[in-house]
């Protein structure tokens, strides 16, 4: 029987649909090559299995057990619950390789079945999950709990920089292992306690569109996940927020902005730990060109997610993208500062 | 060691499907709840 564990929300696979950093990590001797997303919103590895037989596996690249001499056959099936599907596979654990580090016996989910179509267009391959082993459906250690274990790396921290410029800036995000690139955010960094070791979950003080404090007035959890692109929340308050800032919905559940009027809409400030942190309509906006036209989509989404400490926001990519994040395993502390 | 890894930034699965006219499609074959959320203000919550 597959180790099945219910996985996120069924908003999971739909939040890949959004998903746009990723990098190359190498699996096996001889290496071979994967682009992953490194996602503080779960905790497995998985990539596609040459075994695969869905469609989105043709167009990626696949796991070649019988290549490579460091493979270690497992063989219990594993199964990621999304909403429209299970993505299904078989466990087996090789040497993995990020940057330059290796990490021995790296347990890993080989993905014989991928539901739906969304990844058939994913620039990605796979998933390196960097969240708490509580919230690993692979038995086994996660891989930033391998390389504590084996340590490859000094500190127990893992810090993000994502880049709001398209293509060609410079970088367009960088993942820092074993500690913080200090060139990448405006010191101090203040921390935040995580409430939760599953997700990196927070507390979350309060919500307030242009200083009035309008959602969670007795704070409410917020997780920190850099594979989820926008930020979420409750769907009755993210109602009220895209009113607020003058968002209009259209009939495929996005909200549209004028992109006239963005000088002219109100910032929203999200207080952690005491700490403000304010975007602007120009920061929280998603612009995407649409032919010749720039169309301004609403960088909020409505995601419903009950935790036992209350409804869950989701600080994605449009809100990590301003704030350099850094993921303490040490304190079990998140640290956020001006990127 | 610390260990820097460079991430790359592609146009996400939302955009390419949109710039193809396909999105809408794509989100009613995956997605059709996506449609009545619209109005899912309309309705008491829960």
């Amino acid at each position: 029987t597959p180790s099945l564990r219910l996985g996120r929300s069924s908003e999971r696979i739909y939040n890949f649909m959004d998903a746009q950093y990723y990098a190359d990590i190498r699996l096996g001797t001889p290496e071979q090559n994967f682009s992953v997303i490194f996602d503080t919103g779960s905790a497995d590895l998985w990539v596609p299995s040459s075994y695969c037989v869905s469609q989105a596996c043709a167009s990626h690249r696949r796991f070649m057990a019988f290549d490579s001499s460091t493979f270690h056959h497992d063989g219990r099936m594993f199964g990621i619950h999304y909403g429209s599907g299970h993505l299904l596979g078989v466990m087996a654990r090789d040497t993995l390789k990020v940057g330059g580090l290796t990490i021995l016996n790296q347990e890993f989910g080989e993905s014989v079945y991928e539901p739906g179509s969304t990844f058939v267009l994913a620039k990605f391959d796979g998933v390196l999950g960097m969240g708490y082993p509580a919230l690993a459906e692979i038995l086994g250690n996660p891989v930033f709990d391998n390389m504590l274990a084996q340590k490859t790396v000094d500190e127990p921290v893992f810090s993000f920089y994502l880049s709001r410029r398209t293509s060609g800036g410079n970088p367009e995000g960088e993942l820092m292992l074993g500690g913080t690139d200090e060139s990448m955010y405006i010191a101090p960094i203040h921390w935040i306690p995580v409430t939760a070791k599953g997700y990196w979950q927070i507390k979350l003080d309060s919500v307030a569109v242009q200083g009035v404090s309008s959602f969670c007035p007795r704070g409410c959890q917020a997780i920190v996940d850099t594979g989820t692109s926008l930020i979420t929340g409750p769907s009755h308050d993210i109602f009220n927020l895209q009113q607020l800032i003058g968002a209009t919905p259209t009939n495929i559940g996005e909200f549209l902005i004028d992109c006239a009027r963005l000088s002219s809409l109100p910032h929203v400030t999200f207080v952690l730990g005491g700490k403000e942190y304010t975007l602007t309509a120009e920061q929280y906006v998603r612009k995407e060109m649409l032919g010749d036209r720039e169309m301004c989509f609403s960088g909020f989404q409505s995601v419903d997610i009950l935790s036992p400490e209350g409804p869950l926001w989701i600080l994605g990519d449009v809100f990590l993208t301003e704030f350099y994040s850094v993921f303490d395993r040490g304190q079990d502390r998140v640290g956020l500062a001006p990127a | 060691a610390v260990v820097r890894i460079p991430l790359r930034r592609a146009p996400s699965i939302r955009s390419q499907l949109r710039a193809d006219g396909l999105l809408e499609e794509f989100l009613r074959d995956h997605r059709p709840d996506m449609f009545s959320r619209r109005y899912a203000h309309c309705f008491p919550s829960g």
